[in-house]
């Protein structure tokens, strides 16, 4: 049955593991060598969206950080090296399309950067905790089967280190990357020894047809006392087929009522 | 009046900005912060059906039809807001994130923001030195009223401050920092709790960075005109 136009959320599934201990590369691990359906060692369910750290507490291979002093008891980035946190996330996902649909891969935000595999196919993520990537996955599917979907994620490039005595943002060096700077400790907040390395926003799939809609953008004017109101609307919109498209663009503003009624 | 249909026809691989014609409201309710009113919402949807196909592509989101003003009073240095016309006094709670290991689900959005609410505060000012918040988290600002105050990524961490000295140059890609500015704005831009864009924390970016912010979230000119060509009955969104 073919896909229906829209969003579907992956948050379901995903294994991770520690890199250095996985012995196959991304092109293998989405072929010919995937992880057990059920995990085993170094493969543990994994937290998407969240970050390694959670994936570890969640899998009770370290404490919770955030109940007494056991943070102390976690290795810091800064002693164990950026390798360690560094960590495979892999899911599997049925998706099959009809003809002229598309569909994206979307990650709303990963910190620090990361490689993608899909099927075999590799793309890099550039570097950036704020941003949102969106791959166009369409020609990459298996038409009839199931898909195997691994993401390497690398932690920010300048973690830093903690001194003894702690303080406001360690040593600052995390703020030469485009990420958040708490995780070096500040003076409400112990260091967080991962630095927030992760899948940590949504990942999804979008289907669309051959064109997609690209962040609408809503403004409103007001003039007499908030009697006259208008709606500016501006999208962007993408042919991703290789024939003119005639569109109907349609725009509706109602106002909620109840969860699933509404009056135009 | 609200249900609008335009043709559109798009070359093959082609990226395009199609702007509505605007659309008129008389009087609609208005959008206010937790304490002033009504948080009213409305369901904007937009979709794309392509000859052939059918529908191709669907978008929607709640908007409030809001109207925020803020300036530096000269008298006490301190920022003054006003919403819909009318002055408000902020009762504000700094806002990191919701959880450390950044499981950040709907539910505990919810119960967070609500608790704000519930302690009568009107505005969150999410700080510089962590996230900028995700969609769910403006999704139930602009449910319980709760002004957001968001900051970009600029600390002590990069100012030249600290022991040891920080980068005094801000992050060391400013390409990169821009980058994800404007793509959090784009991710953000319309959720009516969204207040005020707020370059760093307790100082001002990098020059270039902070020019490059002010460009870029400045009104664009067809408000301005409202400004400098409208009649005095008419006001600025």
């Amino acid at each position: 049955m073919a896909e229906v136009i829209g969003k579907r959320i992956l948050n379901k599934g995903w294994l991770a593991a520690r890199s250095s201990e996985v012995e196959f590369t991304g092109i293998q691990l989405t072929t010919t060598n995937p992880p057990p359906s059920a995990p085993t060692s170094p493969w543990m369910e994994a937290v998407v969206p969240g970050t390694v750290l959670a994936t570890l507490v969640s899998n009770k291979l370290v404490p919770d950080p955030f109940y007494g002093l056991k943070n102390e008891a976690i290795l810091d980035i800064a002693d164990s090296g950026r390798e360690y946190y560094t960590f495979w996330f892999f899911t599997t996902f049925e998706c099959k399309l009809s003809n002229n649909q598309h569909v994206d891969l979307n990650f709303r935000a990963i910190n620090y950067s990361a490689e993608v595999y899909l099927n075999g196919h590799k793309e890099v993520l550039p570097k950036g905790m704020f941003r949102r990537h969106s791959i166009d996955v369409t020609s990459i599917l298996h038409p009839d089967g199931k898909n195997l979907l691994a993401v390497l994620v690398y932690p920010p490039d300048h973690p830093g280190s903690i001194p003894p005595e702690g303080g406001q943002g360690g040593d600052h060096e995390i703020g030469k990357d485009v990420a958040t700077q708490y995780v070096e400790g500040w003076d409400w907040m112990a260091p967080i020894r991962d630095r927030n390395t992760g899948i940590w926003d949504e990942v999804a799939l979008s289907v669309t047809g051959p064109v997609k809609i690209v962040d609408p953008h809503l403004v409103s004017s007001f003039f007499d006392n908030y009697k006259r109101v208008y709606l500016h609307t501006t999208v962007k919109l993408v042919n991703k087929s290789n024939l003119v498209a005639e569109c109907s663009l349609n725009i509706q503003v109602g106002t909620e009522l109840d969860e699933n009624l509404r009056s135009v | 009046e609200h249900l609008q249909t335009q043709h559109v026809s798009i070359p093959a691989g082609a990226h395009v900005q199609y702007t509505f014609p605007k659309i008129f409201f008389y009087k609609p309710n208005l959008w206010w912060p937790n304490g002033m009113g009504k948080q009213s919402l409305y369901n904007v949807e937009i979709t794309v059906d392509v000859n052939d196909f059918g529908e191709s592509d669907s978008w929607n989101h709640h908007f409030g039809f809001r109207k925020v003003e803020s300036h530096i009073d000269s008298a006490t240095g301190g920022r003054l807001f006003k919403v819909n016309g009318r002055p408000i006094f902020i009762r504000g709670g700094n806002w990191i994130l919701s959880d450390g290991l950044l499981r950040l689900s709907r539910k505990r959005y919810k119960a967070d923001i609500k608790f704000h609410a519930d302690m009568n505060f009107n505005m969150m000012r999410c700080w510089g030195g962590g996230l900028a918040e995700r969609p769910e988290f403006y999704h139930f600002c602009d449910i319980y009223g709760l002004l957001v105050w968001q900051e970009f990524w600029i600390t002590g961490d990069v100012d030249g401050r600290g022991d040891p000295v920080s980068n005094p140059d801000g992050p060391l890609d400013h390409d990169l920092f821009m980058f994800c500015a404007r793509d959090t704005v784009k991710l953000l831009r319309n959720h009516p709790s969204l207040a005020l864009w707020v370059g760093g924390n307790e100082q001002v970016p990098p020059k270039d960075i902070n020019s490059a912010l002010k460009t870029d979230l400045q009104l664009h000119p067809y408000f301005e005109s409202f400004i400098h060509h409208g009649s005095s009955e008419e006001e600025l969104s």
